[in-house]
């Protein structure tokens, strides 16, 4: 059998500054290896790398853990636009869609988008209801939102009011 | 930001991303993350590329695709040139930045500029590691 290979990752950023407890990074590491196990269960049965990644990255979406998908930042408007893209190195077929606010999963959107072959990218509200009428699971906003997300918003604008954007930790920045 | 790259029995790859963005970011700021050739980017025969920072200068780089050709036409190592994107090309705009990369003979990359960066992978022979910090840990081998 030729090499497969799979490799993930769930953001960088000043790890020192992030306040997860213990319990937090222990848990975040088992979602890494979590994600890491579905992409693997489809590479090891000669499934696609296109298949792969994205089995991946759904867990990581619905992982409170990461900045994507369940768990993802909040914009200055306190709400969550999301983006996501999708590429098969084979034919280089893609697809991305941005600034959605309903689908649970954007990765499926994206890979629906790269099936479909007419349209590369969506943005906004079209993309959202694109994927309504593919089937896709389509969530109330607050599905995405986690208390340590809303906290890091209040934060932020906190600093903005008192003009010390700039000190702000790279958590509080990037969450 | 999440993603993921992989190489699979058939010698493709390909690669996925998804993100929230950023705390605080403006309504409807789109980073790197959906730019296919940026944040995410995949090439049979080159390397497949999932990217995490600050959006807007890994759109200027065009980084997915840069690495990919530098693979493809510098016959640079995919640790060589995605290491370069991250540590040189990066490096003087100050910015967290991170990636992981696999190419086509299944080699795994995955540099990053900040002190750390949730990441794992699976080499060719089953090994699982998962690592937030410097230090990387071994799962188990499936």
């Amino acid at each position: 059998m030729k090499p497969i290979a799979l490799a993930i990752h769930g953001g960088c950023g000043v790890m020192a500054q992030t306040g997860l407890s213990q319990q937090e990074w222990e848990e975040a590491r088992a979602d890494l290896a979590s994600a890491l196990r579905a992409g693997w269960v489809v590479l090891s049965k000669g499934g696609r790398a296109l298949d792969a990644v994205q089995a991946a990255v759904i867990v990581l979406e619905d992982s409170p853990h990461f900045n994507a998908g369940h768990g993802a930042a909040l914009n200055a408007e306190g709400e969550h636009e999301l983006d996501s893209a999708i590429m098969d190195g084979a034919t280089l077929a893609a697809g991305s869609v941005s600034a959605v606010r309903r689908i649970r999963n954007p990765v499926k959107a994206a890979r629906a988008l790269l099936e479909d072959g007419s349209l590369l990218m969506l943005t906004g509200p079209a993309a959202d209801r694109y994927a309504e009428e593919h089937g896709l699971e389509i969530v109330s906003p607050d599905y995405f939102t986690t208390q340590r997300r809303t906290d890091t918003l209040k934060t932020m604008q906190a600093h903005e009011r008192a003009g010390t954007a700039a000190s702000a930790s790279e958590a509080e920045k990037h969450g | 930001t999440v993603g993921a790259v992989a190489l699979d029995s058939a010698g493709h790859l390909a690669a996925a991303t998804s993100t929230g963005g950023y705390t605080n970011k403006p309504a409807g700021r789109v980073g790197d993350s959906p730019i296919i050739g940026a944040g995410t980017y995949a090439r049979d025969g080159a390397c497949a590329v999932s990217g995490t920072g600050q959006g807007e200068f890994f759109i200027r780089h065009v980084v997915g695709h840069e690495i990919a050709s530098r693979i493809d036409y510098l016959d640079e190592s995919l640790e060589h040139a995605a290491g370069k994107l991250i540590h040189l090309d990066l490096a003087r705009y100050n910015i967290g930045a991170g990636l992981v990369a696999v190419d086509a003979k299944g080699n795994i990359a995955a540099p990053f500029n900040t002190d750390g960066m949730f990441r794992g992978w699976i080499t060719p022979d089953g090994d699982l590691s998962v690592a937030s910090h410097r230090e990387v840990f071994f799962v188990e081998r499936l």
